[in-house]
């Protein structure tokens, strides 16, 4: 389950902050994925007390509106990353970045099929540099694009372009696998899709032995 | 109660947190860097195991504007069916009572019932209206929450409410399971020469693929 309380001292109309609320929540805490369960619980509950003297912002698009959306999907972002990179079991935090696809909806969902896969996840933890897998997870999210188009990057390590596997050096990439897990830091998998304007990220982290024994010995 | 707080803050490491580059810059806090905000995190005896924190409070000064997004599994926890009633009718709020140990889910009518209980014992300690008070629950799966821990530690729990970045740590910390980290970060910017603060908490390690609305 992941819980989140956001607090803002921000003078904001009740309805645009709640839409507010949702956008910043689609772009974060809906991207990210651990291991698939959506839970019962799942809850944000984001108060605006109004206290900071600011201008009263009524509409999604002034300037202050624009800056409180940033600054709301900052917050939301690094919360919902933190809570990927401390996954059950994990020793990294997955970070995938997916352009070129036809809007923001399109490559976020890209994005977090990515992350999600089992098998994906399970490569990053046997610090194995699988583009493949990759691959399929971003060509079964359900949304189309041409693979002819498809590109894969591994850190700044290119395994794919035009649709077409790259003779990459594979012992480079084991260890930029190696070295995330063993700093419990970061693996970035960058993903385009075509020449759209749409960009999108989802967190994820690697899939241990451990997430097994964790929840085989933890009722729920 | 302070000690209670402090100890409450260092019962887990924080996690790191990766904020995206922008305007703003990272302060320290969390739920109570933002003006108005108190928070407070204890051991209510309601976990299994242990005696981690276990409830946390964070309150409002003001009726604060309130959004919520929620699971959109149709298998939904009672406060969770709560929280979502409460905002379809009121646009404010004054406070959100978050326990762990017991995620009060599957558990019918008499969960339900929990959670009125609850968010009315807090109401009248806080004297404000029922239906200003939120609530989150995480744990089991199945179990109610353990009540009578949950109520007779409210009076000790609002006693120890604090704006400081103290208070703040320990609900963060409060709120967590499996967690080996806790989650708080907070932001501050500079808007036609006014300072704007955000800050949050969240916790989460398993049961993780959140699609709210």
């Amino acid at each position: 389950t992941m819980l989140g309380v956001i607090t803002t001292d921000a003078l904001v109309e009740s309805d645009v902050w709640r839409k507010m609320v949702q956008v910043a929540v689609s772009r974060s805490f809906n991207q990210i994925t651990v291991d698939g369960d959506t839970s019962t619980n799942d809850t944000v509950i984001a108060f605006a007390s109004g206290l900071s003297g600011s201008n009263w912002i009524t509409s999604m698009n002034s300037y202050e509106a624009l800056l409180l959306q940033t600054g709301l999907d900052a917050v939301m972002q690094g919360l919902a990353k933190s809570i990927a990179w401390d996954g059950e079991g994990a020793t990294c935090l997955i970070e995938v970045t997916v352009t070129g696809a036809e809007g923001e909806a399109e490559a976020g969902k890209i994005a977090r099929s990515v992350a999600a896969s089992s098998l994906v996840k399970a490569a990053v933890y046997g610090r194995d540099p699988n583009w493949g897998r990759i691959a399929a997870a971003a060509g079964y999210s359900g949304i189309s694009f041409d693979p002819n188009n498809l590109q894969i990057l591994l850190g700044d390590i290119m395994l794919m372009d035009g649709g077409q596997p790259l003779a990459f050096d594979r012992v480079a990439a084991s260890n930029y696998l190696i070295n995330a897990g063993e700093t419990h830091g970061t693996v970035e998998i960058k993903i385009t899709v075509g020449n759209g304007p749409g960009y999108g990220k989802a967190w994820g982290c690697d899939l241990s032995y451990d997430y097994v024994k964790i929840n085989a010995e933890y009722t729920t | 109660a302070a000690s209670d707080v402090n100890e409450a803050s260092s019962y887990i490491p924080a996690a790191p947190i990766l904020l995206p580059d922008g305007v703003w810059k990272q302060i320290p806090g969390g739920v109570t860097a933002a003006k108005g905000f108190k928070a407070a995190g204890l051991y209510g005896g309601l976990r299994a195991k242990g005696e981690k924190p276990d409830l946390a409070l964070v309150t409002c000064d003001v009726d604060a504007n309130v959004a919520g997004a929620f699971t959109t599994n149709v298998v939904a926890a009672a406060p969770v069916v709560y929280c979502k009633n409460v905002l379809s009718s009121t646009k404010t709020a004054r406070a959100v009572l978050i326990n762990a140990g017991q995620a009060n889910a599957a558990t019918g009518d008499a969960g339900y019932q929990d959670v009125l209980e609850c968010a009315n014992a807090l109401a009248t300690i806080l004297q404000i209206r029922p239906e200003e008070v939120l609530i989150e629950s995480t744990g089991v799966i199945g179990h109610r929450i353990k009540k009578e821990a949950l109520l007779s530690s409210l009076p000790r729990l609002v006693n120890s409410l604090s704006p400081s970045i103290q208070g703040g740590d320990s609900a963060a910390v409060a709120i967590t399971t499996t967690d080996l980290v806790s989650k708080s970060v907070a932001i501050e910017y500079e808007v036609r020469g006014t300072s704007v603060r955000v800050g949050g908490m969240a916790k989460g390690s398993g049961m993780i693929h959140p699609n709210m609305a």
